[in-house]
């Protein structure tokens, strides 16, 4: 069922989407059509571990950025 | 596999060097990890290694924590445990362990040196993450146990995509290099699965070292490994049932039996097959079923089966039965076997028969992968 993530939860994403995801801080008018980017980089995120593409924090994606893992960014490599 | 846009060494002569060591392991226990680690990789390319003391060395190994001056901060424990550079001058290809986390040698607890430098050197030689949750370079750590490793295929693939095979093996006629480990395909025809059963309302299906999980609200079956979820649990399980009288679900090898809580092992277990009401002759069983209709729970041994009173703890009389004779055209071993909305689904090799419990007629032939979505 879904979840409303706690607010610890939301830090934990978006820390992690930021370090593996490249998310960026949204700045600027708001699109009115189209997912967020953060929506996005879930999705990303999920695609990469086999996962429902929901593009929200649900219990099963919350649980697989839980996970002991490594550091490297999986999509985006930093410089 | 995926790479660095190709980012490699120009040669297959790197060095490396132990800068300091955690105190959570003995000296000797670190080095012999690394060396483990990068003979991992040396065994499959012309990649060759060499131990400095002092100097820069291509592939710098410190323990460290937090911020460590890199950009890329360490998190405490848990979470992030390692990070590598990918191939190249200065930091490239360095490898920094979180010394937050509590790394061992042997134990099955925390995390396993060998399998994260391991990983980590795949990143040093030019290996990005895989997203097969059965390779090495999987970022998600699952413990394996390290004295019967052997790197999987994906990055066998991956590591030999870059610097190409190991030209010092030359297989001895009859003594093939042994196959890595592949992940299993749920889109497969030939694919047998080892064992299958429910969980609250999931379906799980085990094979090797991995298992789907399959629910309504997932399209697509997830592939995980075993150890992810359950490190104590072994590979290649025989047979599993969910226990709808103690919500647990039994898990059996050999003659062994384990009972899972979500991802807890419960407590006093593996217990023996005796524990289920097994005659002692019984060394393993094929299958295993939970029966909702009558509340029992059927064990498949070669080509009978016998059915077990969870509640009284005690095995049915009148049992052992042919399979055929409870499930009638059931003529092959019963491999794998439970209930899906009423139906009872019996799998044999790459089939699945399909019966209901009410007439005892089998009603359809499937694929084994009916459930996963191929």
């Amino acid at each position: 069922l879904p979840i409303t993530p706690s607010k610890e939860d939301e830090v934990l994403a978006e820390t992690y989407l930021k370090r593996f995801y490249n998310l960026t801080e949204e700045t600027g008018p708001t699109a009115r059509q189209g997912p967020s980017q953060r929506s996005r980089k879930v999705q990303e995120m999920q695609k990469f571990f086999g996962l429902k593409l929901t593009g929200t924090l649900d219990a099963e994606t919350l649980a697989m950025m839980k996970k002991p893992r490594c550091g490297l960014p999986d999509v985006h490599i930093g410089h | 596999f995926s790479t660095f846009d190709n980012l490699k060494w120009k040669t297959n002569q790197l060095t490396y060097r132990i800068e300091n060591y955690t105190p959570d392991m003995s000296v000797a226990e670190v080095d012999q990890s690394i060396t483990r680690a990068l003979q991992v990789w040396a065994k499959v390319s012309p990649l060759r290694f060499t131990r400095i003391n002092s100097g820069t060395a291509d592939i710098m190994i410190s323990f460290t924590r937090g911020d460590h001056g890199d950009n890329s901060p360490f998190d405490g424990p848990g979470g992030f445990l390692a990070h590598a550079f990918a191939p190249g001058p200065n930091i490239g290809g360095d490898v920094h362990f979180d010394e937050d986390e509590d790394f061992t040698f042997r134990s099955i607890r925390e995390y396993n040196l060998f399998l994260v430098a391991a990983h980590e050197f795949g990143h040093s030689l030019g290996l990005s993450h895989s997203n097969d949750p059965g390779a090495l370079m999987f970022p998600i750590y699952s413990y394996t146990d390290p004295r019967t490793f052997s790197l999987p295929r994906d990055d066998v693939n991956g590591i030999q995509y870059i610097y190409g095979p190991n030209p010092d093996v030359n297989p001895k006629p009859g003594k093939p290099d042994p196959t890595p480990p592949s992940t299993p395909d749920a889109c497969d025809p030939s694919l047998v699965l080892d064992a299958v059963t429910t969980l609250r309302g999931e379906k799980m299906f085990f094979k090797g070292r991995f298992f789907w999980r399959s629910y309504s609200q997932n399209s697509q079956p997830e592939q995980n490994l075993i150890k992810t979820f359950w490190p104590e649990l072994p590979a290649n399980i025989d047979a599993a049932y969910e226990s709808l009288l103690s919500d647990r679900v039994l898990i059996f090898k050999g003659r062994k039996v384990w009972a899972i809580s979500g991802y807890d092992i419960v407590s006093g277990y593996p217990k023996s097959l005796k524990s289920m009401g097994l005659p002692q002759t019984v060394k393993k069983i094929d299958a295993a079923l939970y029966d909702e209709g009558s509340s029992k729970t059927l064990f498949f041994v070669g080509n009978y089966y016998y059915s077990y009173d969870e509640e009284k703890k005690r095995m049915d009389k009148g049992f052992p039965k042919r399979v055929d004779e409870g499930f009638p055209g059931m003529k092959s071993k019963v491999t794998a076997a439970f209930q899906v909305q009423g139906f009872t689904y019996l799998f044999s090799g790459p089939f699945m028969f399909e019966y209901s419990m009410w007439t005892r007629r089998q009603l359809r032939v499937l694929g084994n992968n009916y459930f996963l979505s191929c």
